[in-house]
C-alpha cells in the first residue's frame, strides 16, 4: 500500500527564506530552475534528477493524489502520495501542483497545474548511481 | 526568521530495491 500523504511543510509559504548551496538566500517564490541545478552541482551527496509525471490518480483520502514518476536516466518508477496542494518544481516552469488554486490559497504561492508529462526536479544520492 | 535549505523543497525520489 502507498505511504501516508506527506504533511505540508512550512517552507512552501510565500516569503519563506531558502538558502542555496552557495549560501545565497532567496524567497521560495523567486527560485529558478538554475538555482536547483547549481546547488546540486555544488553538493557532494545530492544529484538532481529529471522526474517525469507518468500518472496522477486519486489517493486514499479525498484531498490526496498518487503521482507516479519516471525517475532519471533509468526511468525508475516511483509513486508518491501527497496532498493535492503539494507543490513540485517543474523544469523551466516553476512551482506546480495538482490543485494550484488550493496551493495559492494556503501558501500564497503562485502555482501552475501539474500535468502528466511535466518534468519535475527531484533528488537522488550520488552514490546510488 | 527561519532559513530552510534548498534541498528540503525537492522530493527525494530514489528507486527502491524491490523495483
Amino acid at each position: 500500500s502507498p505511504p501516508s500523504p506527506v504533511a505540508l511543510p512550512p517552507f512552501f509559504m510565500r516569503g519563506s527564506i531558502i538558502q542555496l548551496a552557495d549560501g545565497e538566500l532567496k524567497r521560495v517564490e523567486d527560485l529558478k530552475t538554475e538555482d536547483f541545478i547549481q546547488s546540486a552541482e555544488i553538493s557532494s551527496e545530492l544529484k538532481i534528477d529529471s522526474s517525469t509525471v507518468e500518472r496522477i490518480d486519486s489517493g486514499q483520502s479525498p484531498n490526496a493524489v498518487v503521482i507516479q514518476f519516471s525517475v532519471g536516466e533509468l526511468k525508475a518508477q516511483v509513486c508518491v502520495e501527497v496532498l493535492v496542494e503539494y507543490p513540485f518544481f517543474v523544469f523551466g516552469q516553476g512551482w506546480s501542483s495538482c490543485c494550484p488554486d488550493r496551493t495559492t490559497q494556503l501558501f500564497e504561492l503562485s502555482c501552475a497545474k501539474l500535468c502528466v508529462g511535466d518534468v519535475c526536479v527531484s533528488l537522488t544520492l550520488r552514490s546510488l548511481r | 526568521v527561519p532559513v530552510f535549505p534548498w534541498h528540503s523543497l525537492v522530493p527525494f525520489l530514489a528507486p527502491t530495491q524491490s523495483d
